[in-house]
């Protein structure tokens, strides 16, 4: 048992999830937030045995999207700048940042 | 050092926290929402020494319940159907999944 | 690729992924609510190469405080007292309470 921590855009999620629950998967939403940007995104935790964990990794590759976020600088630059910077700054978002986490053990009661 | 992760009902959580602390474990409850059903539940980070982890489970077994659900279908069934099915369906969702995963290394500051 | 899973208390937050993002770490925040006060607290996700783990714990032990706080024993005390009792009862909250995890395998799309 393999347990995936994919953090992916929220535009992705219905989608994602719709695709993973046809096959069969099972997974968990967490609402999250990114350090950088700390705009809202979403955790899934998605618990598989050992033998799929390639295949739930094609589905993200499928359905989770980059993007490219405009943010206002002043929740990106550089700290040290004290002058104030109008003009926004492109930031690219990948569609999914993954984490394949071996289990010790597993049940379900 | 052993990180449970343990998804239940939202119902279960006060009295399983009360449990678990009266023994003096320590945990952290995160909001998260079940993949198929699309509804609230609740996912527990919790951090015990490697001797205690079957203690906690059964602990766990001994207060989550199963239960089912009525769902209507519009979420659950199978996409492929056009027709519109209005009787409701019954899903059972277990008392916890749990997932225990060895931490490398553990530290409190 | 480690996974640093730290509880941390939410005045900390801020400064703390402050001090990551500007060394060009990155972070996932977790909503999250501590078992025993029932209060909110923060859940970071941090992915880190393994050489990095030390500097990431060492960057939370410099930003994350350990407070004391006042809590209405009815939430705390042992619950076989009938007896209201009505004075507060002080309980210290450490800093950071961090579990580093092997990563399997880790990949961004
Ligand atoms: N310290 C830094 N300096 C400069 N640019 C930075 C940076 N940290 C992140 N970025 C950039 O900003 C994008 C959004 O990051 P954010 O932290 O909001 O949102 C992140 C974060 O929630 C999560 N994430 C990515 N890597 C992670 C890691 N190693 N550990 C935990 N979470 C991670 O995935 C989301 C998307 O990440 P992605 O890499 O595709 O896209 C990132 C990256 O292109
Ligand atoms: N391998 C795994 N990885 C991550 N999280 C996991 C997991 N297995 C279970 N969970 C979590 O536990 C909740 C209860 O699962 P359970 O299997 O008892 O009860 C499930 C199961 O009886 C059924 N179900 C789940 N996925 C299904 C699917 N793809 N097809 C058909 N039925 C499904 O619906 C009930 C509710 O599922 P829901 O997703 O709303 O809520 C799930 C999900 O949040
Ligand atoms: N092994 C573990 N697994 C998962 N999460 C963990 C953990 N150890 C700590 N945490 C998380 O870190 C927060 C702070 O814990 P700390 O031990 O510094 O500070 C704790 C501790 O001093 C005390 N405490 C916790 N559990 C207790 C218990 N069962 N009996 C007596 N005191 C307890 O109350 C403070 C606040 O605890 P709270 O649960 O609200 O909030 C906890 C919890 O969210």
């Amino acid at each position: 048992m393999m347990l995936i921590i994919a953090v992916v855009q929220d535009q992705d999620v219905s989608r994602l999830l719709t695709f993973l629950m046809d096959k069969g998967y099972s997974a968990t939403k967490l609402a999250s937030t990114g350090g950088f940007l700390r705009q809202g995104n979403t955790t899934l935790l998605i618990g598989v045995n050992d033998d799929k964990v390639s295949e739930v990794i094609s589905i993200i590759k499928e359905v989770c999207r980059t993007r490219k976020r405009l943010v206002s600088p002043l929740a990106a630059v550089d700290r040290t700048l004290n002058t104030y910077i109008p003009t926004p700054v492109e930031v690219e978002v990948g569609g999914a940042t993954v984490f394949t986490i071996k289990v010790d053990s597993f049940e379900k009661m």
